[in-house]
């Protein structure tokens, strides 16, 4: 598992043992989960190794249908969703705001993250909701639809208020030897990294809701969500093709 | 699907959860289970190829599109609960790191899956609701089968886990951390145990 793995697990299971905080894999990930980005889960879900979900590069805004209330961002560039859409911004209130990651795994001593949580505001998702429907055209909407994908909305994240290196404190969090893996055949594909950069407004965990698609154009998100809801209506799915696919 | 908040969260279901799936992918014919060995063999490694693999099975799932597995002398079609089976499967090898998955490749080759299996569940059985760190000794006899090489091999695989093995004892390091690797690997683990048993 890589290091930056290690330390947005920590985090999800130091901040939620329930356990709808999914942790991101990844780096590359840093601009696939912001609050109101739509994602795809990925795979059946099971608690024992958590769900995941794919970045779909489009976030519920993209697939509205344009509107004046809140107001239409023109430079996505310097989209800033304090502007947008009231967006709540808010400490943790359950947690200190500055947590510590992982002493005993390996960390240093001077390994802490300063992390702030972004979530969507109730009210401003209600307004949003009734003010902006659904893009039914929109091309992303369609393919979903026709695959019969469920989408989900990224409601709440953690992020970095300061830029941080975390390395390890000389301890890996393996105790066997590189020389080791050349005896097995496997040199070179190790990649111990002993330090990692994570910059400022790094999302670390995400929280994420189901996205409910009525008809053409209406949408909302349900507080509750179980596994046998669709994001649409299965009766409106356009016919089925089929395909062979040889594995 | 039990939902997350309600389910009992033990070892034994774990244990009961990838039994169910291992039974679905047991009624696939013995030549479609050596394929699925075969191609998975052949991704195990490529974390990329594998994630592509997953997606494009959950695709042809959800628009009801039939699935093949190569395999001689006739192809062996999967069935729905077959292929939900082997995307539970994919998404606990796609959690491994690609270097976990080399090492399983090099485990199916050394044939000592059976033995890594034993001390995976072993290690889970006695510290899955342990939530705090502690060093457990190690049945002695768990790993008493392996050769040098095979024990390195089997300390790397659990190692990259976060879990560390200590010959000097035996015992281990427990990590809470380490749980959804560790089951990621117990259930990764006991389906190539299954393809490969066989063979």
């Amino acid at each position: 598992m890589s290091m930056f793995e290690d330390v947005t697990r920590a985090l999800a299971r130091q901040l939620n043992p329930g356990d709808d905080l999914t942790p991101i894999d990844s780096l590359f990930d840093l601009r696939c989960f912001s609050p109101l980005s739509l994602v795809l889960r990925k795979r059946k879900r099971t608690w024992f190794w958590g769900a995941r979900y794919v970045c779909s590069n489009y976030t519920l805004l993209d697939v509205l249908e344009p509107g004046s209330s809140p107001s239409d961002p023109t430079d996505s560039g310097n989209f800033s969703f304090k502007n947008m859409l009231d967006v709540q911004v808010q400490g943790l209130v359950e947690v200190p705001k500055t947590v510590k990651v992982k002493e005993t795994e390996g960390l240093s001593r001077s390994s802490t993250l300063e992390i702030q949580t972004l979530s969507v505001a109730p009210l401003a998702l209600e307004n949003l909701r009734k003010e902006r429907k659904l893009s039914a055209d929109h091309p992303f909407l369609k393919e979903m639809r026709e695959r019969g994908e469920n989408l989900y909305v990224v409601m709440e994240v953690v992020e970095t208020l300061q830029e941080v290196t975390l390395e390890r404190a000389g301890k890996a969090n393996t105790n066997f030897s590189l020389p080791s893996f050349a005896l097995l055949g496997l040199q070179g594909s190790v990649n111990h990294k002993e330090g990692v950069t994570i910059p400022k407004g790094c999302v670390l965990v995400y929280r994420v809701k189901q996205l409910m698609i009525n008809g053409e154009d209406k949408w909302e998100i349900p507080h509750i969500c179980n596994d046998s809801m669709k994001t649409f209506n299965p009766s409106e799915k356009p016919g089925e093709e089929k395909l062979v696919h040889t594995l | 699907t039990v939902p997350l908040g309600e389910m009992h969260k033990d070892f034994k279901t774990l244990k009961k959860e990838v039994q169910r799936e291992t039974q679905e992918v047991e009624k696939l014919s013995p030549v479609g289970q050596s394929s699925l060995l075969t191609s998975l063999s052949h991704l195990l490694g490529k974390k990329k190829e594998l994630q592509d693999l997953e997606q494009k099975l959950e695709g042809a799932l959800r628009k009801g599109q039939e699935v093949t597995l190569e395999a001689h002398p006739k192809d062996a079609l999967l069935s729905n609960d077959t292929m939900v089976a082997i995307l539970y499967f994919l998404g606990a090898l796609t959690e491994l790191s690609e270097e976990q998955q080399k090492l399983l490749v090099k485990s199916l080759e050394k044939k000592i899956l059976p033995v890594q299996l034993k001390l995976v569940e072993n290690i889970l059985e006695q510290n899955f609701l342990q939530d705090k760190e502690g060093v457990f000794p190690l049945q002695p006899d768990l790993l008493s089968s392996l050769g040098e090489e095979e024990l390195i091999l089997t300390e790397a695989l659990v190692g990259l886990s976060g879990l560390e093995v200590q010959r000097s004892g035996p015992q281990y390091t427990w990590n809470p951390d380490t749980r959804h690797n560790l089951c990621a690997l117990y259930a990764g683990l006991s389906l190539l145990h299954l393809l490969s048993r066989e063979s």
